[in-house]
């Protein structure tokens, strides 16, 4: 079956090493694969415009933002089941000078997919439906520590009631746990302010305390403070085996080491218990509310 | 005698931070001080603004920048001088959706300086003419291992012939040595075909050759990757000092250990070697050249 992730984010917050990391794969980075121009993915900005001497930096090139929505997909086996996991880019987001309106192809990439969906439900052979819908959104914040931007919240805004929205907290291994707590609680209030919901781990009658307690906990840790590694480090604790991380002069930032960051969360949540819930609430609740909407206009 | 700083940068890449470990002061956050939105800085969006359900979000309301210069001033003593060093922050450089012309505001300040100064030459009693004009100006460069944005190289094209320009990649303590090296081959050959130029230090007749080499290596260094802190931690080689750095559970960065990141380079060129050559160039080249312009046109 689909797992369709959807990344979004500027340029370099990790976004390619982060699923590379959660799915153990090898998922290259969209900037890189579309040729990125050292103008930062901006294909409708490139080096000749603004080279010309200053004749049309902030004056007649238009600066607005070009995101392309690229996917790759790839297939891989989680806990023993076959999975077709598409990683949904929403490349150049936030990267040029001027951003106005850049949700707007992510949104549209979710209701055309939605749109793909309605159409494939109404045909009369039906055995063969692909679920193309997006089952998450991760947004990426960047590591500041003092508060979400504007681009950020209005975000956030628009593509929560379409998508199961999960916001990390980018190469969280710049902020100290005292510096993640503080940014942590600043962003939920933001986030409560603007009547943004984010996936909540449901909750279930038969679940036993434990069980109620871990997602609830899954609940209150978000944003999720992540880290990220393509590359491997020795394990400290066992030196025969390589594991993802970080190797710097002052240490070794291990991604799987619940001190160093809230990867392991992220991970549970998205792959080993909440997958399907993902899938589950696209289905039933943001796809049938986009339907009903859709029908009814 | 004066050192005049502007820095300029999105918010919450360490400025105000790493002056206060160049400087050992405590300048306070610009941010915080001008009663910092929960939107960044950008006090044309404020929080009841995008709190309006999305009906202005990416819509009627305007989503520009609005940078505001905010400066602060304190005498400290610096290789046994008096010095008045000035803070000029460009507060909400490139944090609002929309960016368009935001050098703008930056580069005027610095001209309304030069015009500031060109006043009090042209008086009758000069003999106390305080020197305002920006002597150097430090650019943040998001770590993101990646190239520079659009938005760095249109500020970095706009001002480079107006002040001396230093360029630093903020927060490096997030890339491992490689990626740096990679990230600075980038930048440097992304300003060098837009024709920006840096602040080189000067090489004199008399210089021995140790001076030569390091004048050398200090031009080569750029952009700094530098690490800023305004925490303390135990010296690992003398346990009874404390010095500046950042405590992680994998382990400690020292803001003054040339194996962590340039700090100590930025220093150099900003105050222990190149602090009268940073004037000098601003009086007798960048100053004269603003002058002559001024008076032809
Ligand atoms: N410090 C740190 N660096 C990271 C992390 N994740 C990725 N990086 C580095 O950031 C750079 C950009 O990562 P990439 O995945 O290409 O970012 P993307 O442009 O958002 O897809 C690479 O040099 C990565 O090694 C992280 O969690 N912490
Ligand atoms: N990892 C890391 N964090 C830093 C560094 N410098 C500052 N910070 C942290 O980044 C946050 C923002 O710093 P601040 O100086 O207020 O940024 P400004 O908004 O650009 O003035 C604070 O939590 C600092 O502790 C650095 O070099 N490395």
């Amino acid at each position: 079956f689909n797992l369709n992730v959807l990344c979004v984010g500027r340029t370099g917050l990790g976004k390619t090493t982060l699923i590379n990391s959660l799915f153990n794969e090898n998922f290259s980075d969209t900037g890189v694969r579309s040729g990125e121009t050292p103008d930062g993915n901006d294909q409708s900005l490139d080096e000749d415009t603004l080279g010309d001497k200053n004749s049309q930096v902030g004056g007649a090139v238009s600066m607005r933002n070009t995101v392309k929505i690229e996917t790759q997909s790839k297939t891989i086996e989680e806990n023993g089941v076959k999975l077709k996991l598409t990683l949904i880019d929403a490349a150049g987001f936030g990267d040029a000078i001027d951003n106005t309106d850049s949700w707007k192809p992510v949104l549209s990439e979710i209701n055309s997919r939605f749109d793909h969906y309605l159409d494939q439900e109404n045909r009369i052979n039906r055995t063969k439906i692909e679920d193309n819908r997006v089952h998450v959104c991760l947004y990426f914040i960047e590591p500041t520590g003092h508060y979400l931007k504007p681009l950020d919240l209005e975000f956030c805004s628009q593509v929560h009631d379409k998508c199961n929205l999960i916001p990390v907290i980018s190469k969280s291994d710049i902020l100290s746990d005292e510096e993640i707590e503080l940014f942590k609680s600043r962003i939920s209030n933001q986030l409560r302010e603007h009547g943004v919901t984010l996936f909540r781990p449901p909750v279930y009658k038969m679940d036993d305390n434990e069980t109620i307690q871990t997602s609830k906990t899954l609940y209150e840790k978000m944003p999720y403070a992540v880290v990220g590694s393509n590359s491997f480090v020795k394990d400290p604790n066992n030196p025969e085996l390589m594991v993802r991380g970080r190797e710097y002069p002052w240490g070794i930032i291990e991604v799987e080491n619940s001190n160093h960051s809230d990867f392991n969360l992220l991970r549970d949540l998205l792959i080993k218990q909440y997958l399907e819930e993902l899938r589950e609430r696209t289905a039933h609740e943001l796809y049938e509310n986009y339907r009903s909407k859709k029908l009814i206009s």
